[in-house]
């Protein structure tokens, strides 16, 4: 095993770029987030603005957890609430330099991890499906 | 970098067993399908059969699909269709006994990999969050 293919790695070098990664805006309904979430297929996709700087995440899970009455399932709130309402603002962020070992310890309990420059726009997200295409890649060696 | 970590252990090494799995059966309608997933905020999750054995995967995604209509969501459909009708059959199995380099294979693609016994009984899950834990561990070293 040459750990030297981690070790000496920065989480630019495994980078999704942004114009890959599906995202909503703030201001969206949520409407419009479960139709894209249940579109490109993710469980979770970041939040932008329309400036492109990165507000937080929004999961299918999320959406369905806010119309979740008691008595039933309150469809009429889909078109009513916005993605900023319901969104997971208190995210981990990483920077392109970061050492690859920032982003190994933050993918542990997160299934990727936004990236951002120093004013907070969005770069792209480091995912666990990289890291573990280099694990096997390097195992197998 | 000690890879003895990872290349003399065994994929039952890395299990989360069955009782800590949350799971639902093939005769199950999708609105109960819905809320176990949306209250233990899992994206998807096994369906067993009474007798404990594996059939497939269920996920939030796959329930939106079946119920997003071309003109609205079918939200009626919930209460009419079955577990059966919508989970993904065709999913990777392991075994307890397998190598661990077998398991990781499967997880760069999959979020979590089912494991059963030779008569097809479901023993637990190997997850990713179980493969990155102990990546990070050995890389601290
Ligand atoms: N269209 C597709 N094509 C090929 N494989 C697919 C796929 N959709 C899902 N997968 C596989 O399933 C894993 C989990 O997807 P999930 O949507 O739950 O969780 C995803 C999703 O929430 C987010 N994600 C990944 N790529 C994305 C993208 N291009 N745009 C937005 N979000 C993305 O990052 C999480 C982890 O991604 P990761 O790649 O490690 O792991 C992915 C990948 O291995
Ligand atoms: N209640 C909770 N407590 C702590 N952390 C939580 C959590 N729910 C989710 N996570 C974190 O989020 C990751 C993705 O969860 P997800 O539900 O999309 O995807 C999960 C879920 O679909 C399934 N899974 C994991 N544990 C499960 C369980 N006990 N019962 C049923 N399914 C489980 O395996 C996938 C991968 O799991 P993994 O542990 O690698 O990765 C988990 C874990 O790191």
């Amino acid at each position: 095993f040459d750990s030297k293919e981690f070790l000496d790695k920065t989480v630019g070098q495994f980078l999704i770029p942004a114009d890959k990664v599906a995202h909503v805006q703030v201001g969206n309904y949520l409407n419009h987030a479960l139709l894209v979430l249940t579109k490109t297929g993710y469980s979770a996709i970041p939040v932008l603005d329309t400036s492109y700087k990165l507000h937080g995440l929004i999961s299918i899970t999320m959406i369905m957890d806010a119309i979740l009455g008691l008595e039933r399932i309150e469809f009429e709130r889909l078109e009513k609430m916005k993605v900023e309402e319901v969104m997971n603002k208190d995210i981990p962020r990483l920077s392109l330099n970061d050492h690859i070992i920032r982003g190994i310890d933050l993918v542990v309990n997160h299934p990727f991890v936004c990236v951002e420059n120093e004013e907070g726009y969005f770069e792209g997200i480091f995912t666990r499906r990289e890291v573990l295409k280099r694990l096997k890649k390097q195992l197998r060696r």
